[in-house]
């Protein structure tokens, strides 16, 4: 698949919370993000990677108007959970370069990673899909990287 | 935005790779994804969240096919990265619940996590963009799961 890259996008109304140490046993990712559906918080990315020691970290993103809410929310379940602690941070941004035809393409995150290592800038999460790769980074770089990653893809710098 | 749950997608030509306690600073990500592409390795999805210690764990997927070059590639850079371990497991396979308007609406994901609660099936791993929410389960329980989230998404089951 030829591979079309459309444009960076970023986000800058975001904050990321990760659950700690999440018993990894069916059910648990569900008691979460059903109570947070309960409440009508709108989730936007959701990980959860390889553990350690049994547990996992679920970490997501919400708007920062629903961050206060969000890890209340958390606070009342982490028994329930068998988790250890909620820790979130809303110095973030998000970048992404939306195309079509990623997957078959391995260079494209390598591309915009490289653009963002050129530039000194420290990647927090990476989340990708067919049409997408996104990366939390500090807050106070989102100009400097997207300007990096417009002229990495050669993409017309006033998308 | 309404909710449009197009279908159920799934993958059993899957592997997952995990690169443990990556150095967390800039330019690491960009030399391992540089050095899969160098090599021609598809990757699909890829994942970093929190991580511990400040270090992170880098994972993502590949084809079942690739899963053995990707591990070599990655063992000779385990000193740049500063990473100690990459651990990978191909007794997985991937569930999606594909539609439109997945940002929007907080339920969906519940929704999926409790189809696969329901069943006792455990979620390994988390990945979701606005068009899809993908889990990794244990392959065994690749058939009960795309029949679990059918009918809790009460889509036609021959989709
Ligand atoms: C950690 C969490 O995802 C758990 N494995 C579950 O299935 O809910
Ligand atoms: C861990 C890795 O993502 C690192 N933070 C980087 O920017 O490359």
């Amino acid at each position: 698949e030829k591979m079309v890259i459309k444009g960076v996008a970023h986000d800058v109304d975001i904050a990321r919370i990760a659950v700690i140490g999440v018993a990894d046993k069916p059910g648990m990712a569900h008691k979460l993000f059903k109570a947070l559906a309960d409440q009508g918080i709108n989730v936007d990315i959701i990980l959860q990677s390889i553990g350690r020691g049994g547990t996992k970290d679920i970490s997501f993103t919400v708007s920062k108007s629903n961050l206060k809410q969000a890890v209340d929310i958390i606070k009342g379940l982490l028994d329930e959970l068998g988790a250890t602690d909620v820790k979130y941070a809303e110095d973030i941004a998000k970048i992404s370069v939306v195309g079509a035809g990623m997957a078959n393409n391995p260079g494209i995150a390598s591309l915009m990673f490289e653009a963002l290592a050129e530039e000194g800038i420290n990647i927090e999460m990476i989340s990708t899909s067919e049409i997408k790769i996104s990366c939390l980074i500090p807050k106070e770089d989102i100009e400097r990287a997207v300007k990096a990653v417009h002229k990495k893809f050669q993409l017309d710098s006033v998308a």
